[in-house]
């Protein structure tokens, strides 16, 4: 079931990436439900603050480039002011 | 680089650190060396200085810790989260935690505690996350950095300068003038200023190095725009307000001058047992200090030149070679004073003030004059 399989990938990458915004970028625990919003959503705009600020090429979207980074050892302090 | 908001920093330069406990990963002696390796990165760019504590409350208490460890900020176990540190200030101000979750290292096969040490005691003193890849604060560890050839980055230079400032001016020698000059200003000086002048010029390893006061422009052939750094971000030891520099290409080494001393440097390394006093080259105690230096990598000799004259050093043999001083203009026609010079495709580039000469050494003559600042794509 490949489908089925890419999908978990997916949603685990998403759960990554929310609470990394969340600990990393203030993404306040508000916008949570709107982590699958297209568009102009807080969601993304906090993740193109987060590709922008590592360098990355800025999506706002969760493509394989910011997986990686998301994924890679770090500094437990906020990149941005709390 | 970014500061904390509201700009905390540590209000005093003798600051305590205390390592609270250790890692079961490495020897005591293995966290109290890359602890006092990491501290030291900052004191050689600032005047500030660490001394270790046994008991007590220190400024920076340092320790070792597991998931939820009493500052409501868990670590997360393996991988990740790495350590954090707080700001400057009082009680848990100013702390550095590692998440012993983690393999720590001496080297990169697990995590380097040096490294991950050096980046939160960057937190300790006042440094926020850089976006700049190339930086210590950086937010994400980088396994593939070279240990032995560490060095901050330029952003973390400029960072923690921007709270307590540069360090003081080497004590070395009482001859070694220390004074600050319009040179050694704190401005960065201007690359295309039409009257920008220079200190010293040398080649290093392909690149030419054009020092000013607390500055040093880095000039590759390759790319059209120079690169200012201050010196001690590469060379913490080398003092500001070099008089020469000349690369001994042969050696890999690039000898600096200021006052009646003189310093070796390797690449980002500086040559142990320097300074020496240039009166081991051979100088007359009438010269207290140099103007500037050319080596000719094909005869292996070394043109020092010091007002109106000038002495030939064999690099071979080390020595100064007889009948010399000689004036500077009976050699090198159109040539009268130099602050600056540097051998490159087959031409001498005189330096004087805000002017540039191209001299051809097997002509004997000026072959162009070019202002000073004429390799900086102005």
């Amino acid at each position: 079931h490949p489908l089925n399989g890419a999908a978990r990938r997916e949603d685990s990458g998403m759960e990554l990436l929310q609470q990394y915004l969340e600990n990393y970028y203030d993404l306040g625990k508000i916008v949570k439900q709107l982590v699958r919003t297209p568009g102009d959503s807080p969601v993304e705009k906090k993740i193109q603050e987060m590709q922008k600020f590592l360098g990355l090429k800025v999506t706002g979207k969760l493509d394989s480039d910011t997986l990686d980074i998301i994924r890679k050892p770090r500094c437990g302090v906020p990149d941005v002011g709390q | 680089f970014t500061q904390f908001p509201g700009m905390p920093k540590w209000r005093k330069n003798d600051l305590t650190y205390r390592v609270v406990n250790y890692t079961q990963d490495l020897s005591r002696d293995e966290v109290d060396s890359a602890i006092e390796k990491a501290l030291k990165v900052w004191a050689e760019v600032t005047p500030l200085t660490f001394s270790r504590i046994y008991d007590g409350e220190a400024d920076i208490m340092i320790s070792f810790a597991f998931r939820e460890h009493g500052d409501y900020i868990p670590f997360d176990g393996p991988g990740n989260v790495l350590g954090h540190a707080y700001a400057p200030g009082p009680g848990i101000n100013g702390d550095a935690h590692f998440d012993d979750d983690e393999l720590w290292t001496k080297d990169t096969t697990g995590t380097n505690l040096f490294l991950v040490a050096a980046h939160e005691l960057g937190h300790s003193l006042g440094l926020f996350h850089s976006a700049d890849p190339k930086a210590l604060m950086y937010p994400l560890y980088n396994s593939f950095t070279d240990l032995a050839r560490f060095r901050l980055s330029q952003d973390d230079v400029n960072g923690i300068q921007f709270l307590y400032g540069p360090p003081p001016a080497s004590p070395a020698d009482p001859k070694v003038p220390t004074e600050p000059s319009h040179q050694e200003s704190e401005t960065p000086p201007a690359s295309c200023d039409p009257a920008l002048s220079f200190d010293a010029v040398s080649t290093l390893r392909g690149e030419i190095l054009f020092f000013k006061g607390r500055h040093v422009w880095r000039k590759s052939l390759r790319t059209a725009e120079p690169e200012l750094y201050l010196i001690s971000a590469f060379w913490p030891a080398l003092p500001s307000g070099l008089d020469a520099a000349y690369e001994v290409t042969s050696k890999d080494t690039v000898f600096a001058f200021k006052g009646n001393q003189f310093w070796a440097i390797r690449g980002l390394e500086m040559q142990a047992g320097f300074p020496k006093s240039i009166y081991t080259l051979g100088f007359p105690a009438t010269v207290k200090k140099l103007d500037a230096a050319i080596f000719v990598k094909e005869k292996k000799w070394t043109y020092f030149f010091a007002e109106d004259q000038y002495w030939r050093f064999d690099e071979k043999k080390q020595v100064m070679e007889a009948g010399f001083p000689r004036k500077i203009s009976e050699d090198f026609p159109g040539v009268e004073k130099v602050d600056a010079a540097f051998e490159a495709f087959g031409f001498f580039y005189f330096f004087n003030e805000s002017s540039q000469l191209e001299f051809d050494p097997n002509a004997k003559k000026v072959t162009h004059t070019l202002k000073s600042n004429s390799w900086f794509n102005c």
